[in-house]
């Protein structure tokens, strides 16, 4: 059975797309199979995969409102290998955005994902969802689908208050389609130098003592620069701070989630 | 006549709301009668002016879907000061996430936002609509009732993929709803240490010569400090690099939107 982890916050740039990747890559190393998909229409996971989101025949788009005869044929092409051993990925496309407004009309929309994903349960050790920065429809179907959201949180005064409004619908979907749902906190961009930063973290590991990762992401230029590499900062630049610390992170999801 | 300035990336974390504030303050300070707009459900740019969304009587929601006696009062009690002379605010809440899903099916909704603001058309020099991190019904009816769209674009990888999509709406836009909308991108977040960002500012510097914004805006922690204060930088820190930045944004756009 894979474990699915969604990484959601409706705040905007606060390393969502490069905790995915990255997360993704530090579990690949540890020879986890590992599938990494893209439910941004925006596809900066797609873009940072090395993939062209204008070029692909396929994409997650497809698996949701197939023709008939189209159904297996997505199945069967829409999963792409990154530059990466084991970590694969399902890329997005525009059309996405289009699909979030056709959802709502749909009773039971939110199982959709959970239900494609399901064919991929034995191939897969970890299935990792890169959400955009909304609570929409999208949002809501990866929260169904998922045992845990990994939440990226900047060190920030908006971060903070955010975080209510998400955790609010977190116990939403426990209440109505997905009663296993836990969440853990992760701070990220964190910036030692700056007063804001280290007093929110500090609010933040108070707080959420249980629900956070002891891991902390430091700001790391070399996390800017990968995404136009085509690869995960493991591979581009194995020995920085960032690589080391995604690969703290994944030492730790993988304790959390153990069965 | 009001000048009506969407600022809008479907990107997120980029300085849409920090930019809204910034400008908007350094507009009042240049004796202009500003309003500023908060279009975002996560009512960033509302927390920012020191008002807490969940205590407030009256929002920008109201105004959409008024019962018959109320929207005469929302009207009235819908506009807050902030902390400056010369700059209100109209704020956002949570409801605003349910309001796009609604306007979905309102044949014309697109012009829903310019027949709100057209009532305040004599009141405001300028209004500045802060929009949410997506392409959705709520920025479509910001960029219908704009002039111009300001575009905040942080110089990384993602930020100059982005750009062609949110150029793609604009252009339907022109062609559907606001023929005379102009854009005009703002170098936001620029750390001229980073290769990456004077690569990305110079390439956005000649691909969009006439359509860039001379003022580039640094990196400057004082700007993620004020928002805790509930004042704009220029009342907060009003001597630093950030604050002298975007005064001279403001006399940019001055000049720019001149009749
Ligand atoms: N630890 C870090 N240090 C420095 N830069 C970082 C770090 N993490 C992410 N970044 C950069 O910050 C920007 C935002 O990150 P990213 O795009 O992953 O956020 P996001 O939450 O996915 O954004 P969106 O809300 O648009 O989906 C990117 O340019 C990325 O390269
Ligand atoms: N020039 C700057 N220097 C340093 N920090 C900045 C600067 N501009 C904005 N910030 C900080 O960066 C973060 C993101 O900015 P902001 O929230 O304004 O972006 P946004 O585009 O409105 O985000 P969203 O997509 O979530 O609406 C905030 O913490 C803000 O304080
Ligand atoms: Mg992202
Ligand atoms: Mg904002």
């Amino acid at each position: 059975m894979s474990k699915i982890l969604a990484i959601s916050n409706q705040k905007g740039g606060v390393a969502k797309t490069t905790t995915c990747m990255s997360l993704g890559a530090g579990l690949a190393e540890m020879q986890q199979r590992v599938l990494i998909v893209d439910l941004d229409s925006q596809a900066n996971l797609t873009l940072a995969a090395g993939l062209d989101d204008h070029e692909l025949p396929w994409s997650v788009v497809d698996l949701f409102n197939p023709g008939d005869g189209e159904a297996a044929e997505a199945q069967a092409n829409a999963i792409f290998p990154t530059g990466m051993d084991g970590l694969d990925i399902l890329p997005a496309d525009l059309r996405l955005a289009a699909l979030e407004r056709y959802l709502y009309d749909e009773p039971g929309y939110e199982y959709l994902l959970d239900k494609i994903l399901s064919q991929w349960q034995t191939t897969y050790d970890y299935i990792l969802l890169d959400c955009p920065p909304s609570l929409g429809a999208i949002t809501l179907m990866a929260l169904t689908a998922a045992q845990m959201v990994l939440v990226p949180v900047q060190c920030e005064y908006y971060a903070a208050r955010g975080l209510s409004r998400l955790l609010d619908i977190v116990s939403e979907v426990q209440k109505r389609t997905n009663p296993g749902l836990k969440y853990h906190l992760l701070a990220t961009l964190y910036d030692r130098r700056n007063n804001i930063c280290r007093t929110v973290l500090e609010q933040l590991q108070t707080h959420f003592a249980t629900a956070i990762f002891e891991t902390v992401i430091g700001v790391d230029t070399r996390l800017r620069e990968s995404p136009a590499t085509g690869e995960p900062v493991l591979v581009y630049a194995p020995r920085t701070r960032a690589a080391t610390q995604y690969r703290r992170l994944a030492q730790e999801v993988q304790t959390l989630l153990v069965d």
